[in-house]
């Protein structure tokens, strides 16, 4: 489960 | 940013154009459904409410901002300006039955019960099956217009991209999103029968018509 990271996809 | 996402998203832009301009140019919507369009409306309005809260760059932002226009200026010429093109007679297929099971599932299923990510949830599993009503309605109406053809190959091609740029991030960023995949996943293999078509017909200059 990954961290919520910035999410850069669009 | 890899080659694969990069061309998923020129992928996504094409097909949005090519939509847009179709009805735009032909001053008709016959053969769309607009229940897809409203449903890809909802996809983008509710994964990118981030616009407000975030700035990652400025290919993320205006790309945005360019889905989001175009997305509600194809429901409006759907549903407003050429209304009277529209065929609701084959657009049938029932929402709701998307709708309510993804919002569910968003609730149970996400990385983080927090609005936006549960909202970028619901939005990830909307995608996954907004263009049903879509593919639903050319096996009602047993064609499609070839410009409608390119418009579905655009935008199945791009979250198939989308697939192998998540294969290239896990391999060299070891970044993966099991949910974005597994939407993915689903996504892409709702356009396998149309990929078939569009390969043995549409490529060879046929129209596409379905066995009615």
């Amino acid at each position: 489960d990954t961290e919520t990271t910035e999410k850069d996809e669009l | 940013m890899n080659i694969f996402r990069l061309t998923g998203d020129l992928s996504h832009l094409a097909a949005i154009i090519i939509l847009l301009l179709k009805i735009w140019k032909s001053r008709s919507c016959a053969g769309i459904s607009g229940k897809s369009q409203i449903l890809f409306a909802m996809v983008f309005t509710t994964r990118y409410l981030d616009l407000l809260t975030a700035y990652i760059s400025l290919y993320n932002t205006s790309m945005k901002i360019i889905y989001i226009g175009c997305s509600y200026a194809t429901v409006y010429l759907i549903y407003a300006k050429f209304k009277a093109t529209y065929d609701g007679n084959h657009d049938t297929f029932r929402v709701e039955f998307l709708v309510v099971p993804v919002g569910g599932l968003s609730f149970l299923v996400n990385h983080d019960f927090s609005p936006l990510e549960i909202l970028w949830t619901f939005s990830i599993y909307l995608e996954a099956v907004a263009i049903l009503p879509q593919l639903f309605m050319i096996s009602k109406t047993g064609e499609a217009e070839t410009i409608t053809t390119h418009y579905l190959f655009f935008l199945g091609l791009y979250r198939a991209l989308y697939l192998i740029n998540w294969v290239w991030r896990f391999y060299f960023e070891g970044f993966f999103d099991m949910i974005a995949i597994v939407a993915g996943v689903v996504q892409t293999i709702l356009y396998c029968d149309f990929f078939y078509l569009y390969v043995t017909k549409v490529l060879k200059g046929k129209k596409l018509s379905l066995p009615a």
